[in-house]
């Protein structure tokens, strides 16, 4: 919230449009508008009315540069926007700059997102340190239903629910990375980092940086799903192949690879099989392991087929790992199973899981 | 020693978005090395965006500054 927890003392705000910018249709602007408004009434009290001329509560516009306020745009990119929070004069109103690209769509800044965020600071929010809350300050496309918990118990806080609020499904937050039951989908490596997915975030590992960096999954990679299952890095293709349900994506770097995603059975897993857990890949033996339930395959990247002779049981060739795994990592000679809030250090020379840790220890909690 | 001028950009960058939205004091900062109040700027801007704090201008914390964002200060001293 902003100092003093400004807010609308009256739940009947008005607001008026004064002007249009020229990359949408009038009627794709007022629908971007009406809609990043009702984002915020259906689960509040707050009605908005549309105000054709005359002073309104909120007062919407787009202008470029220098454009009324001493509060200047910078031309495309870097700034997109910005509002006031709720008072007198120019409080509520809100800003685009118009030398941005609006859209409709992802192909360049969505106006009913970039309009939501800035409509919650004309209601009194101000930033979120969540990066997956419409509250944060870096802009991000995403589908689906735009609030995260923490925007809605930022904005109910200062007006109260809607008494007749429609089921909402919000985002999760983002996942604590010190939560002591944390567990993780799916880890891999990609070009010398650890990647660690959870829910609709990665952490990023890197060996000079032991602060893991937190980013959404879609902010990175748009095309890929909203929640990963298993991940692994074959460095000979320097490709990282993701798997969600039966697909499986691959990427090079920051480009999903030509062809994909494609059905998971392409491997040599059976139809029965409809998600992988784990996956990771043995340097040097040219073999990834392909973990579902208490079973394991064996892929040979080279010739492109699965080894005869499995699946095997994880317990059997792993004794010490009795249980499902959630992701995999081989650093260093070691194979670590991560299974819930707990990760199994496996050694090749002993031949057995030699120490147990928390899964949250390779993020240094 | 002068700052080569690559670095100077960057350094001009920084001043520009730590005093838009986090209130970094104009006009107090020199151009050589990190000063108390830029470096504690920095501080805060990295602990928002749960960077690595380390108040310098490293890549990471750069890389943020120059992503697409809201006008609005991240920090509550809303003037």
């Amino acid at each position: 919230h902003f100092p003093r927890d400004l807010k609308w003392q009256n739940n009947n705000v008005t607001f008026r449009i004064l002007n249009y910018t020229p990359d949408l249709t009038k009627s794709d602007v007022d629908r971007a508008i009406r809609t990043a408004l009702n984002v915020w009434s259906d689960v509040t009290p707050l009605t908005f009315k549309k105000l054709q001329n005359g002073i309104a509560d909120i007062m919407i516009s787009f202008g470029s540069k220098e454009h009324g306020d001493y509060n200047p745009f910078d031309g495309p990119d870097g700034l997109l926007a910005h509002a006031y929070p709720p008072g007198q004069g120019i409080g509520g109103d809100t800003h685009f700059d118009e030398d941005e690209h609006w859209t409709k769509d992802s192909s360049a800044y969505n106006l009913f997102i970039v309009a939501a965020h800035e409509l919650g600071h004309a209601l009194g929010m101000s930033h979120s340190t969540d990066a997956g809350a419409l509250m944060y300050p870096i802009y991000s496309y995403s589908t689906g239903f735009v609030l995260a918990e923490d925007d809605i118990e930022g904005i109910q806080a200062l007006y109260g629910p809607n008494p007749d609020q429609k089921k909402v499904k919000p985002k999760p937050d983002a996942p604590d990375k010190c939560d002591p039951m944390l567990s993780f989908d799916a880890t891999t490596e990609l070009r010398g980092e650890t990647i660690i997915f959870k829910d609709r975030f990665y952490w990023r590992l890197h060996p000079q940086m032991p602060e893991p960096e937190q980013t959404l999954i879609q902010f990175t990679w748009p095309s890929l799903p909203n929640k990963v299952d298993a991940a692994y890095e074959n460095p000979e293709k320097d490709m990282v192949i993701i798997f969600s349900g039966i697909r499986m994506w691959a990427l090079n770097g920051y480009n999903l690879v030509d062809g994909y995603p494609k059905y998971i059975h392409k491997l040599g897993l059976p139809k029965t099989v409809r998600k992988v857990d784990a996956a990771v890949h043995i340097k040097g033996t040219g073999k990834t392991l392909l973990f579902t339930d208490e079973e394991y395959w064996s892929y040979d990247e080279a010739t492109g087929t699965m080894d005869s002779g499995y699946p095997r049981i994880i317990e059997d060739d792993f004794p010490g790992m009795d249980d499902e795994v959630d992701a995999a990592l081989y650093q260093h000679g070691y194979l670590y199973f991560f299974h819930g809030h707990v990760q199994y250090e496996y050694s090749y020379t002993a031949r057995k899981v030699i120490r147990i840790m928390w899964t949250n220890s390779i993020l240094n909690c | 020693l002068p700052l080569p001028s690559e670095n100077k950009d960057n350094w001009l960058q920084a001043e520009k978005y730590l005093r838009r939205f986090y209130g970094l004091p104009a006009g107090l900062q020199g151009r050589q090395g990190t000063s108390g109040a830029f470096k504690t700027k920095i501080k805060e801007m990295q602990s928002f965006f749960k960077l690595k704090v380390t108040g310098n201008l490293d890549d990471n914390t750069l890389e943020f500054m120059n992503l697409p964002r809201c006008g609005v200060p991240d920090i509550g001293e809303y003037n």
